[in-house]
This record gives C-alpha cells, structure tokens and sequence, in this order.
C-alpha cells in the first residue's frame, strides 16, 4: 500500500513542473523512507533527480517499495488544477496513480501507469572543483537579464565572484555576484539558456540554490528544502567551443 | 560556436 499526503501542493507542482519539460516519463520510486526519482532526458544533456522524505508528508504509508512509471506531462496536467490551499492526496491502485485534491470540493484524478523499459541511471559521482550558493531569485533574474542577448549563457567562479555572462550579435549582458565563499580557484563553462530555465521553473522548492561548476564540466544545482526533508538536483551538460 | 555536449562521458567514468 501506498498513500502519501501532503498540504502544500506547490511542492510537488514546481518540481513536476521542471521534470517535465525535461523527461516525457518518469519512474518514481517509493519505500518507506520516501518518493525519489532519477531521470536522464532523452538527449542525455540533462540529468534529474527529486527526493521527497517521508517526513515532509502530512501522512506517509508505503509498506513496500514500488515503482509508479508515469507520463510526466499528464501528471503536471493534473497536478497544475490544484489549488494553492487543496490538500493532496496520492495513492496507487490497479495500474493507476490517484491523486486527490481535498478543498472546496473532493476532486480525484486517476492517471494511468505505463510502461517504462529502461532502468533509472544512477547519477555520476563528479568532482568539482567550486561550490556555491546563491539565491535561487538571482539565478532566475540572471536568466532573463542573459535572455535579451543570448540563447548561451557562460556561469563563473572566480575568489569573489559568480558571474552570469552572455554575448550576443546586439550586445553583452553581465550579471556579478559577490559570493562570499571561501574559493581558490576559478571555473566556468557555457550552457544553453533554455535548458537551465526548464529546470528553474522548480520555483517553490528553495530559496537558495546551490552550484558546483568547474571547466567545461556539468553545471550541478541542487535545491534543498530549509526543512531538510526534500532535494531537488540536476546536472547539465555544458556548451563546448568547436 | 560552440556545441552542446552530453553527459554520457561522465556516466561512464563513475
């Protein structure tokens, strides 16, 4: 059996929001420690991994582990008619996801299980050489202050600095952060702007993010709820001169 | 010009 319920939807609409416009299905895999998921997409440029403890459920069973192989876009569908202050309710029976929203009224939605041939990867072990946290509204605004010039974005670490650049045929953009962190050495690589706004659109998970980039290396960012029971993270690959 | 890489070198290297 499992039931997971939880009274803030918004958790699970950002991140479900975010997977899916990188992965078209997914495998969640639940136990009793909680719901995590690992997905590569199908261009292998960009890697996704949610976790999802079962302390951070209002109520949590799973008296053993299983698989929910689901079509992300229709749970994001479903997930996107909650509302802010619905209560959420999953549960799985006979080859269906339910998912309940108990506000005003009960609403339930059954979505259909597929099948899903390829094991979930696990992620690689990767050694960057800087580390850093910003806050997740400044990455965000960086990206629409990059957006105005450029499809690429070049991220940068240096002792004092983060720094967001992009030239494009019409002008230049930069955005600098005093990072405040103990760093020795510097880093940067290039990355496709479209592919880091799909996964910030994982807006309510934390306000701060954190980031590891080294020379032409997967950026690495990794969002982890204050309360410690959630983590959303994702590798993607950089952009390389030709 | 650059051109977007994959992550399969790092999969395998792990």
């Amino acid at each position: 059996m499992f039931k997971a319920e939880l009274s803030d939807p918004n958790i699970l609409k950002t991140s479900f929001d975010a997977i899916s416009s990188i992965v078209d299905e997914v495998q969640i895999q639940t136990d009793s420690e909680g719901i995590r998921l690992d997905a590569l997409d199908r261009s292998h440029i960009t890697f996704v991994h949610l976790e999802l403890n079962a302390g951070l459920f209002d109520e949590y069973v799973c008296d053993e582990p299983e698989k929910i192989n689901i079509d992300t876009d229709e749970l994001v569908k479903v997930l996107k008619r909650s509302k802010s202050d619905d209560r959420v309710i999953m549960s799985l029976s006979e080859g269906n996801l339910i998912i309940t929203f108990e506000g005003e009224a009960k609403r339930t939605f059954k979505i259909r299980l597929i099948d899903i041939e390829n094991e979930s990867p696990s992620p690689p072990e990767l050694d960057h050489p800087t580390k850093l946290e910003i806050p997740f509204a400044l990455l965000k605004d960086s990206i629409a202050d990059i957006d105005i010039f450029s499809d690429k974005i070049a991220l940068m670490v240096d002792k004092e600095y983060f720094k967001a650049s992009a030239e494009g045929e019409f002008g230049d953009a930069n955005i600098e952060y005093l990072h405040g962190e103990k760093i020795d050495s510097e880093a940067k690589s290039v990355f496709s702007l479209e592919k880091i706004r799909e996964m910030l659109k994982a807006d309510k998970f934390s306000d701060i993010a954190t980031i590891k980039l080294g020379d032409d290396m997967p950026l690495d960012l990794k969002l982890k709820m204050v309360s410690d029971e959630g983590e959303l993270s994702f590798l993607l690959a950089p952009r390389i001169e030709a | 010009q650059s051109r977007q890489t994959t992550l399969d070198n790092f999969f395998k290297k792990s």
